[in-house]
């Protein structure tokens, strides 16, 4: 599903480029469950970004499913993501003047469902989220957690094959956070390859495979039995 | 401090007003140090809010120090905020063209020391929480957790007299969560009174007292002894 070699990836800077990953090896299998751990600036995101084609890298190789990603076009990027993978951003970037049924409902949008239907399948998702009596408030009338609720529904709602997760749980209680790992297990446990970035200890303690990063290298990797 | 009598906050909707906070009792001292606790959507960011002065309440009544906050203009609200309250928000709301030093200095600007002298300061607080070599990046040039921790030396600058947090560690790894936690126990040793809203029980086990709240009402307010 994915394959990572020697990638590297550096952001400009006006006094020094910010090397921030460096020669990462990565090889996930289709449906996999790992967490990605490590402290904050280490690079979790910018990983997340890259794999998400949200971002281009340096140098190195990224192959997704049998697809080389290299210069790949705007438009093809976006087109690789609506049909493959299901993105919760750390800063949840939902649509301001949307509910939250809408703001669900996009993927679906894209992926040329018709209304009704869409509409139906979100609401689905919002009440798996524990959300349905939010279905109409716009993300600025909904509380921190409630808004990450809506992002991580939105990343499911096409059943993606690949689920990019950047700190899912960041924002929420322990019983919303443990609900919403129940979340991510039954769709691993449907096919989806999901990997979580997270940097709370019982949430990765829950899951098949950890992956540390420090400074932009994998530092470890290991299976686990989860608890 | 802080003197909370039955006070009420709705938010109005077009079907239903949600009613958020119900009949809230609270009585801070000057000099405490409390968590805030409770399940994502329970009210702790409109209870903060309506303690920052950023937002305002129904029946009931809030005393800050002397003064009865009740129908308090926009503009006395912004000078008694600069005045008092050092606010870390669940979502930073950091000035996206401003730099991080920039963003840090800015309540010291409002309050007229010179330019100087807050730049030095600025620098002071980054480094206090783990960024100098940041100094010069954009928002958007920092991890979520860096943009976290930039809101909190932002919130400590002006050594205010109320420190309110929102969720102050909810982005960072355990290592720099500590870091912070000890940062707000010391501004606390030097005689601020700090809330920390947290989900995070071993956040809440260094503080001295623990705040429950269950949909929008305090369940339990407990003193106990800081692990
Ligand atoms: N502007 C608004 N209009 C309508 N409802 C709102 C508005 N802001 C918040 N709410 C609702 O009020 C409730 C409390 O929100 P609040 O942000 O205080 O929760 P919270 O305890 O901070 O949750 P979290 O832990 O998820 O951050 C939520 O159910 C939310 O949907
Ligand atoms: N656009 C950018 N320009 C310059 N530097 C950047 C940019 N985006 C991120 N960085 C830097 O790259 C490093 C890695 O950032 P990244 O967001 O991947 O960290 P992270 O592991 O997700 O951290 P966190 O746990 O705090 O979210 C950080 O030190 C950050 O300052
Ligand atoms: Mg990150
Ligand atoms: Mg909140």
């Amino acid at each position: 599903m994915i394959r990572l070699e020697k990638l590297n990836k550096s952001y400009p800077m006006a006094d020094a480029p910010v090397h921030v990953l460096r020669d990462l090896d990565l090889f996930v299998a289709e449906g996999e469950y790992a967490a990605i751990m490590g402290s904050s600036g280490s690079g979790k995101s910018t990983l997340l970004n890259v794999l998400g084609l949200l971002d281009r890298y340096d140098s190195g190789s990224y192959t997704l499913g049998d697809t080389l990603i290299r210069d790949v076009s705007e438009r093809e990027a976006a087109r690789l993501r609506n049909q493959y993978i299901g993105f919760v951003f750390q800063s949840f970037h939902l649509l301001p003047f949307k509910t939250a049924t809408e703001n669900v409902a996009l993927p679906l949008y894209y992926a040329g469902v018709p209304r009704r239907r869409r509409n139906e399948l979100a609401l689905q998702m919002l009440e798996r989220v524990g959300l349905r009596e939010r279905a109409d408030h716009l993300p600025n009338q909904l509380s921190g957690g409630q808004k990450q609720r809506v992002a991580i529904a939105r990343a499911l709602v096409t059943k993606p094959r690949l689920v990019l997760a950047d700190e899912p749980t960041g924002a929420l209680d322990s019983q919303t956070s443990n609900d919403i790992m129940d979340l991510l297990a039954s769709v691993n446990a449907d096919g989806m390859t999901v990997l979580v970035v997270t940097h709370e200890h019982d949430v990765a303690a829950k899951m098949r495979r950890v992956i540390h990063l420090v400074d932009g290298r994998i530092a470890s990797d290991r299976i686990q039995v989860p608890s």
